[in-house]
């Protein structure tokens, strides 16, 4: 479902090169639930932002279905980005003077019915937010906006979830809640990636991929869940 | 060095109330190092910006170095911030059109002498960063953005750290690098208090205290470290 071959990244700085991904070739079949780990800075939130069509890679071919995303017109990206992908930013990327409801209806949008305020409700009660829905980012926590922004990838119902640091900001019971949620969302047949620095929330994937300066550096199965 | 008497928080929403602290006696000794812990939404961050003089309570007082912060004027607030504490915000909150160098040379502005570049320098090489100092915020990973955070807060050499989540985007080695450097800037005398979801890193502190819906649930001495 997400194949990249030979994809780099290369950000021209005056006049340094910042290598921040590096021929990374990268498969996610159909249903996979694959962690993505590494050191600050190693590349991971770079390729995601390229797996979710947010940003283009500079060398290499990016196909998400078997259809090469180059190809794919601003049009159709939006329209890929909205429905089929659901994505959790590591920066939350809220709209500060939008409600957390609000915030959520957002995907729904880019649907063709009226967007359906019931499901966004139904999003924030799953990550445990039923009572902050008309608070706006700045009256919530740091972990409120966070599951928050995990609402708002769950609410169109997307075949894909990209999630970068889900649990950042969250103590053990709710990363725990959190992660159930995904293997929940897996097990219906939602291909999940996940970003994460944290031992404990990999080993919940079926598959731990770990990045080094901008390249893969292993691949590993996870053992029993 | 801090000490809060009945401090409590008390946000008025709509006609809600939301209870975010509730009678938190909260004391802290010069050269301590305590770790603050707790579920998402219990009340950290809004002890932690009252303690950093960010925020004033609803009800209760808070004692700096024996003064009654609530008798200081603006002025003399803004200069204990920059001088005396040293903040790390839960977002980061760096100025997104500046360099990581002039973002950490910030607080050094409200001193007398010429700011001087050197040491913002080297607070940015102390974590890490000497090949990042002219990135500005949108051109650094999530975990190098935290890492400038953490040298803003050190470069003005502060008597008391207050760092919320400073390891939040880190992986584990770089972790353990920043824990390594605030226990040695704890042994150097600075007196540090930081919110942290990870028991391992509160393992690093001499001291967790646990929230719990805006109280204090319990407080208990760390062993060896
Ligand atoms: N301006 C505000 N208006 C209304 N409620 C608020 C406001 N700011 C914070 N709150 C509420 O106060 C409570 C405590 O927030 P706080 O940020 O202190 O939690 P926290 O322990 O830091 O959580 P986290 O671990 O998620 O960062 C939360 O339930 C939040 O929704
Ligand atoms: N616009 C840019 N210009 C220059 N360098 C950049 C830019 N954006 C990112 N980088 C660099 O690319 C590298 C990879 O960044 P990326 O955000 O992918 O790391 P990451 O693995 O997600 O890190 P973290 O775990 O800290 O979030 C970093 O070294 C960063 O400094
Ligand atoms: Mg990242
Ligand atoms: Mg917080």
């Amino acid at each position: 479902i997400i194949r990249t071959v030979k994809v780099s990244k290369c950000y021209l700085f005056g006049i340094t090169e910042v290598h921040a991904l590096v021929d990374v070739d990268f498969t996610v079949k159909k249903g996979d639930f694959v962690a993505i780990m590494g050191p600050s800075g190693s590349g991971k939130s770079t390729l995601m932002h390229i797996l979710g069509c947010l940003d283009r890679p500079s060398k290499g071919e990016y196909y998400l279905n078997g259809i090469l995303v180059s190809r794919l017109s601003d049009h159709e990206l939006a329209s890929i980005r909205a429905t089929k992908i659901g994505f959790v930013f590591q920066a939350f990327n809220l709209l500060p003077r939008t409600t957390a409801l609000d915030n959520v209806t957002l995907p729904l949008l880019y649907g063709r019915q009226r967007p359906n305020k019931k499901l966004a409700e139904e999003a924030l009660k799953r990550v445990g937010l039923g009572d902050r829905m008309y608070h706006k980012p700045g009256e919530l926590s740091g972990g409120q906006q966070q599951r928050v922004a995990i609402a708002r990838a769950l609410v169109a119902n997307p075949a894909i979830i990209l999630a970068d640091e889900p649990t950042g900001n969250l103590a053990t019971r709710q990363s725990e809640e959190i992660m159930q949620l995904f293997q929940e969302l897996n097990d219906d047949g939602i291909t999940i990636v996940l970003v994460t620095h944290e031992a404990e929330i990999g080993a919940h994937a079926k598959r731990i991929v770990r990045f080094l300066d901008g390249r893969i550096f292993s691949d590993t199965s996870v053992e029993q869940r």
